[in-house]
Protein backbone atom coordinates (compact mmCIF):
# COMPACT_ATOMS: atom_id res chain seq x y z
CA UNK A 1 0.00 0.00 0.00
CA UNK A 2 1.00 3.59 -1.00
CA UNK A 3 -0.29 6.88 -0.66
CA UNK A 4 -1.07 6.83 -4.60
CA UNK A 5 -3.51 3.54 -4.19
CA UNK A 6 -4.47 4.86 -0.58
CA UNK A 7 -6.21 8.31 -2.47
CA UNK A 8 -6.76 6.45 -5.37
CA UNK A 9 -9.23 3.76 -2.78
CA UNK A 10 -10.55 7.36 -1.21
CA UNK A 11 -11.54 9.11 -4.50
CA UNK A 12 -12.84 5.35 -5.43
CA UNK A 13 -14.95 5.47 -2.30
CA UNK A 14 -16.05 8.91 -2.60
CA UNK A 15 -17.69 8.74 -5.95
CA UNK A 16 -19.61 6.12 -4.69
CA UNK A 17 -20.75 7.48 -1.45
CA UNK A 18 -21.44 10.83 -3.64
CA UNK A 19 -23.83 9.31 -6.03
CA UNK A 20 -25.63 7.47 -3.42
CA UNK A 21 -26.17 10.38 -1.51
CA UNK A 22 -27.12 12.45 -4.43
CA UNK A 23 -29.77 10.04 -5.48
CA UNK A 24 -31.23 9.67 -1.91
CA UNK A 25 -31.10 13.07 -1.00
CA UNK A 26 -32.71 13.75 -4.40
CA UNK A 27 -35.34 11.36 -4.15
CA UNK A 28 -34.03 10.99 -8.28
CA UNK A 29 -31.39 9.18 -10.30
CA UNK A 30 -32.12 11.65 -12.90
CA UNK A 31 -28.99 11.73 -15.57
CA UNK A 32 -27.28 8.92 -14.07
CA UNK A 33 -27.02 5.69 -16.21
CA UNK A 34 -28.63 2.59 -15.19
CA UNK A 35 -26.43 0.91 -17.61
CA UNK A 36 -22.90 2.33 -16.37
CA UNK A 37 -24.06 1.13 -12.70
CA UNK A 38 -25.29 -2.66 -13.90
CA UNK A 39 -22.17 -2.60 -15.45
CA UNK A 40 -20.23 -1.63 -12.37
CA UNK A 41 -21.91 -3.88 -10.31
CA UNK A 42 -21.16 -6.73 -12.84
CA UNK A 43 -17.25 -5.73 -12.67
CA UNK A 44 -17.25 -5.46 -8.94
CA UNK A 45 -19.16 -8.94 -8.88
CA UNK A 46 -16.42 -10.95 -11.23
CA UNK A 47 -13.68 -9.36 -9.41
CA UNK A 48 -14.59 -9.64 -5.93
CA UNK A 49 -15.52 -14.10 -6.13
CA UNK A 50 -11.68 -14.14 -5.20
CA UNK A 51 -12.86 -12.83 -1.46
CA UNK A 52 -14.31 -16.72 -1.07
CA UNK A 53 -10.92 -17.76 -1.91
CA UNK A 54 -7.89 -15.34 -1.08
CA UNK A 55 -7.15 -13.35 1.90
CA UNK A 56 -5.26 -10.38 1.49
CA UNK A 57 -5.72 -8.05 4.21
CA UNK A 58 -8.93 -6.75 6.93
CA UNK A 59 -8.70 -3.26 4.70
CA UNK A 60 -9.04 -5.18 1.27
CA UNK A 61 -11.59 -7.76 2.09
CA UNK A 62 -13.85 -4.36 4.12
CA UNK A 63 -13.38 -2.34 0.93
CA UNK A 64 -14.49 -5.04 -1.30
CA UNK A 65 -17.74 -5.76 0.56
CA UNK A 66 -18.39 -1.89 0.42
CA UNK A 67 -18.18 -1.61 -3.27
CA UNK A 68 -19.90 -4.71 -3.74
CA UNK A 69 -22.76 -3.72 -0.96
CA UNK A 70 -22.79 0.07 -2.25
CA UNK A 71 -23.40 -0.80 -6.09
CA UNK A 72 -25.97 -3.19 -6.18
CA UNK A 73 -27.61 -0.38 -3.49
CA UNK A 74 -27.03 1.98 -5.81
CA UNK A 75 -29.05 -0.85 -8.76
CA UNK A 76 -31.44 -0.83 -6.37
CA UNK A 77 -32.35 2.91 -6.14
CA UNK A 78 -32.25 2.83 -9.60
CA UNK A 79 -34.45 0.39 -10.96
CA UNK A 80 -36.78 0.08 -7.83
CA UNK A 81 -37.36 2.63 -5.17
CA UNK A 82 -36.78 5.62 -7.13
CA UNK A 83 -37.58 3.93 -10.87
CA UNK A 84 -39.98 6.84 -11.62
CA UNK A 85 -37.12 9.32 -11.83
CA UNK A 86 -35.23 6.71 -14.05
CA UNK A 87 -34.21 8.44 -17.43
CA UNK A 88 -34.22 5.13 -19.76
CA UNK A 89 -35.11 7.50 -22.78
CA UNK A 90 -31.83 9.16 -22.30
CA UNK A 91 -29.73 5.82 -21.20
CA UNK A 92 -30.10 4.15 -24.63
CA UNK A 93 -26.45 2.71 -24.99
CA UNK A 94 -26.26 -0.75 -26.24
CA UNK A 95 -24.16 -2.30 -23.65
CA UNK A 96 -24.12 -5.83 -25.87
CA UNK A 97 -21.28 -3.84 -27.92
CA UNK A 98 -18.87 -3.54 -24.44
CA UNK A 99 -19.89 -6.70 -23.00
CA UNK A 100 -18.94 -9.50 -25.80
CA UNK A 101 -15.86 -7.68 -26.53
CA UNK A 102 -14.77 -7.62 -23.23
CA UNK A 103 -15.34 -11.34 -22.91
CA UNK A 104 -13.38 -11.95 -26.17
CA UNK A 105 -10.68 -10.08 -25.02
CA UNK A 106 -10.21 -11.78 -21.75
CA UNK A 107 -10.12 -15.21 -23.48
CA UNK A 108 -7.44 -13.90 -25.58
CA UNK A 109 -5.37 -12.05 -22.89
CA UNK A 110 -4.92 -13.32 -19.71
CA UNK A 111 -2.47 -14.38 -16.82
CA UNK A 112 -3.55 -17.38 -16.58
CA UNK A 113 -6.97 -19.82 -17.83
CA UNK A 114 -7.96 -20.17 -14.44
CA UNK A 115 -12.23 -19.29 -13.44
CA UNK A 116 -11.10 -16.70 -10.91
CA UNK A 117 -8.06 -15.21 -13.59
CA UNK A 118 -10.78 -14.95 -16.40
CA UNK A 119 -12.98 -13.16 -14.06
CA UNK A 120 -10.68 -11.19 -12.83
CA UNK A 121 -9.66 -10.71 -16.17
CA UNK A 122 -12.88 -9.74 -17.79
CA UNK A 123 -13.64 -7.19 -14.95
CA UNK A 124 -10.53 -4.70 -15.73
CA UNK A 125 -11.29 -5.03 -18.81
CA UNK A 126 -14.93 -4.15 -18.40
CA UNK A 127 -14.33 -1.59 -15.73
CA UNK A 128 -12.25 0.79 -18.58
CA UNK A 129 -15.15 1.01 -20.50
CA UNK A 130 -18.11 1.07 -18.15
CA UNK A 131 -18.23 4.75 -17.97
CA UNK A 132 -19.55 5.10 -21.44
CA UNK A 133 -23.28 4.29 -21.08
CA UNK A 134 -22.95 7.21 -18.91
CA UNK A 135 -20.87 9.95 -21.16
CA UNK A 136 -22.80 8.80 -23.56
CA UNK A 137 -25.90 9.92 -21.39
CA UNK A 138 -24.43 13.34 -20.96
CA UNK A 139 -22.97 14.12 -24.35
CA UNK A 140 -27.26 12.96 -25.06
CA UNK A 141 -28.41 15.54 -23.06
CA UNK A 142 -25.33 17.83 -23.47
CA UNK A 143 -25.14 18.42 -19.42
CA UNK A 144 -24.90 16.91 -16.02
CA UNK A 145 -25.80 18.64 -12.82
CA UNK A 146 -22.73 19.28 -10.77
CA UNK A 147 -22.99 16.46 -8.30
CA UNK A 148 -23.11 14.51 -11.22
CA UNK A 149 -20.17 15.59 -12.48
CA UNK A 150 -18.53 15.52 -8.82
CA UNK A 151 -19.24 11.69 -9.17
CA UNK A 152 -17.49 11.45 -12.47
CA UNK A 153 -14.46 12.95 -11.65
CA UNK A 154 -13.67 11.40 -8.19
CA UNK A 155 -14.27 8.04 -10.33
CA UNK A 156 -12.01 8.96 -13.30
CA UNK A 157 -9.53 10.30 -10.75
CA UNK A 158 -9.29 6.91 -9.06
CA UNK A 159 -7.99 4.99 -11.73
CA UNK A 160 -5.50 8.02 -12.51
CA UNK A 161 -4.12 8.13 -8.99
CA UNK A 162 -3.82 3.98 -9.43
CA UNK A 163 -1.51 4.71 -12.59
CA UNK A 164 0.88 6.69 -10.37
CA UNK A 165 0.55 4.09 -7.68
CA UNK A 166 1.51 1.37 -10.86
CA UNK A 167 4.93 3.52 -11.40
CA UNK A 168 5.53 3.75 -7.90
CA UNK A 169 5.18 -0.29 -7.47
CA UNK A 170 7.61 -0.89 -10.96
CA UNK A 171 10.06 1.11 -9.21
CA UNK A 172 10.01 0.03 -5.26
CA UNK A 173 8.68 -3.77 -5.82
CA UNK A 174 9.63 -4.26 -9.82
CA UNK A 175 5.87 -5.10 -9.83
CA UNK A 176 4.13 -4.52 -12.70
CA UNK A 177 0.80 -6.47 -14.12
CA UNK A 178 0.27 -5.49 -17.95
CA UNK A 179 -3.63 -5.77 -17.91
CA UNK A 180 -4.25 -4.01 -15.21
CA UNK A 181 -1.67 -1.36 -15.98
CA UNK A 182 -3.15 -1.13 -20.29
CA UNK A 183 -6.80 -1.39 -19.10
CA UNK A 184 -6.08 1.83 -16.53
CA UNK A 185 -4.92 3.87 -18.58
CA UNK A 186 -7.31 3.51 -21.58
CA UNK A 187 -9.89 4.08 -18.86
CA UNK A 188 -8.25 7.42 -17.61
CA UNK A 189 -8.09 8.46 -21.17
CA UNK A 190 -12.04 8.09 -21.73
CA UNK A 191 -12.68 10.78 -18.57
CA UNK A 192 -10.05 12.81 -20.75
CA UNK A 193 -12.05 15.12 -22.19
CA UNK A 194 -14.69 14.86 -19.19
CA UNK A 195 -11.61 16.00 -17.16
CA UNK A 196 -11.26 18.90 -19.04
CA UNK A 197 -14.67 20.47 -18.89
CA UNK A 198 -14.83 19.82 -15.41
CA UNK A 199 -12.14 22.26 -14.29
CA UNK A 200 -12.49 24.68 -16.87
CA UNK A 201 -16.00 24.51 -16.22
CA UNK A 202 -17.29 23.27 -12.60
CA UNK A 203 -14.44 24.24 -10.55
CA UNK A 204 -15.15 27.50 -11.50
CA UNK A 205 -18.93 28.20 -10.65
CA UNK A 206 -20.47 27.10 -14.13
CA UNK A 207 -22.47 24.45 -15.09
CA UNK A 208 -21.61 21.37 -16.72
CA UNK A 209 -23.05 21.43 -20.20
CA UNK A 210 -20.91 20.57 -22.99
CA UNK A 211 -19.91 23.25 -26.36
CA UNK A 212 -22.92 23.36 -28.58
CA UNK B 1 8.98 -7.66 -17.24
CA UNK B 2 5.79 -8.08 -16.42
CA UNK B 3 4.30 -10.57 -13.52
CA UNK B 4 1.30 -12.33 -13.18
CA UNK B 5 -1.87 -12.21 -11.44
CA UNK B 6 -0.68 -10.26 -7.62
CA UNK B 7 -3.91 -8.84 -7.35
CA UNK B 8 -3.92 -7.27 -3.87
CA UNK B 9 -5.46 -3.89 -5.58
CA UNK B 10 -9.09 -3.60 -5.92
Amino acid sequence: MNIFRLLGDICHLVAIIVLLLKIWKTRSCAGISGKSQILFALVYTTRYVDLFFTYVSLYNSVMKVIFLASSYATLYLIYVKFKATYDFNHDTFRIEFLLIPCVILSLLITHDYSPVELLWTFSIYLEAVAILPQLFMVSKTGEAETITSHYLFALGAYRALYIVNWIYRYYTESFIDGIAVVAGIIQTILYADFFYLYITKVLKGKDFKLPA
Amino acid sequence: EFRGPKHDEL
